[in-house]
């Protein structure tokens, strides 16, 4: 039975998509059946894998809308053990109409449900916003992974998160659970990562990720060419963090 | 009278509040009289000049929704010339309120209309959405700033927000214009910073500021302070790319 993981933070740029498609990627690698799925308007976790947003073919829109099966609109990677759940255009105006709707924080979890039954992890890759498609995707989840980029800002919006977190268990998702605080483009060079690093290990405990992903160019160069970084620069610090991170993720799920 | 500049851009983290902070306080410095708008429920702009979210006193969305003059929530900031309209927590509920109501993009005009004879420039902080927050910021504004990121995924979601300006200059503010593209964040070191550079200024031409914000890790750590970085440090780049900024800024409006 698969496990659904929310990937959010309504602070822009932090890592989610970075985070999204590179800890997919490297679970698929080490085995497991993995599906990516893009909830942002942006479109980016899917042209970051090579799929063009302006292309015809469905997406979670139609999906989330009834209007199409999931397994019509789930598009196979060329790596190993990973599928991708596209955002195409039309996902830019779902917010503004879902609003008016009965449940319209359940229409994901509505059509995701059953992919469980096929995949071991399905990550959700979430908009910079705790709008309906976040708490969409929050609904849907299992656990909330909650990238955090070592800078002042971000740490200033962990509290928000939170809150929007435990509002989302009282009241649409009681079995929500937190996998993780994971700290991105930390440049250990410099003293306000190590500070933020110190600042959130000492609030949030055994919550935060040990591994640490370091700022590395490789990761902002592997998207322009539709590629994970494992597959672009394997022998990248970034592509060996995210091993890392896709090995300490599989142990405190209890997978050896 | 006034010039209101939205600062926007659906990409997360790419120097929207930065770029609002510092180019406000550089041109306060330089004589300008200038008004700060907070319209992003993060509330970024507001604790980057040192101004608590959750305290009490009013903020832009009790001046949104008509239940208090702008007067009474503009603060003076320590800076020379330099005012704050923040965004407090009550700002986070405001999108899923106006839909439903009336002439829901003009709620910010509205308010801050009056501001033109008081402030040679207002400068609004968006969050990186473009939903009705940020229409809102663009159908009051007289012209659009666009930070971007030199990297990959930021050059992609340059389409999306022109798209939008297009839509809001069509539908709603027939007026507003392009004041800019800035670079942020750009990293010399590297060939993906220098790539996105060409291709942005083979594409948009003179519409790119001259003026290229380098990465300076002192402007990662001024919003921890509460301020700007032509107070906290200079001497930094950083600062002195601002200050660069701001002097384009004026020359580019015809102010010597
Ligand atoms: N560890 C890293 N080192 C260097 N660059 C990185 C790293 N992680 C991400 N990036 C780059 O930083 C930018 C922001 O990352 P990303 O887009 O993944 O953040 P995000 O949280 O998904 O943004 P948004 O809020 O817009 O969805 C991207 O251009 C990405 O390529
Ligand atoms: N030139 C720069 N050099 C180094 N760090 C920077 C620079 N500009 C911004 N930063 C830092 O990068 C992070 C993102 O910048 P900022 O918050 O201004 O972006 P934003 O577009 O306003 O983000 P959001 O989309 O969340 O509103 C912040 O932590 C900021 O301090
Ligand atoms: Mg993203
Ligand atoms: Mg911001």
């Amino acid at each position: 039975m698969g496990k659904i993981v929310a990937i959010a933070n309504q602070k822009g740029g932090v890592g989610k998509t970075t985070t999204a498609i590179n800890l997919a990627a490297c679970l698929g690698k080490l085995g497991r059946r993995i599906l990516l799925v893009d909830v942002d308007p942006q479109s980016n976790a899917s042209s970051g894998v090579g799929v063009d947003r302006n292309e015809n073919g469905y997406g979670i829109y139609e999906c989330m809308l009834g209007q199409e099966r999931v397994e019509n609109a789930i598009r196979t990677l060329p790596w190993e053990n990973v599928s991708l759940l596209p955002a195409k255009r039309n996902l830019a105006g779902a917010e503004i109409e879902l609003i008016g709707m009965e449940r319209r924080e359940y229409f994901l979890s509505g059509c995701i449900g059953t992919s469980k039954d096929v995949f071991d992890f399905i990550f959700i890759d979430c908009p910079p916003s705790l709008g309906l498609l976040t708490v969409n995707a929050l609904t849907a989840a299992d656990s909330l992974l909650m990238p955090i980029q070592s800078e002042y800002y971000a740490l200033e919006g962990l509290g928000q998160l939170l809150e929007t977190y435990n509002l989302v268990r009282q009241r649409l998702n009681p079995l929500l659970a937190l996998e993780g605080i994971l700290l991105t483009m930390a440049d250990m060079r410099t003293n306000l990562s190590e500070q933020v690093e110190k600042e959130v290990r000492t609030h949030f405990g055994e919550l935060v990720f040990k591994t640490v992903i370091g700022r590395n160019v490789r990761l902002g160069e592997a998207p322009g060419f539709g590629k994970p970084i494992i597959e672009y620069d394997a022998a990248s610090a970034g592509a060996r963090a995210y091993v890392r991170l896709a090995r300490e993720f599989l142990e405190r799920n209890g997978i050896q």
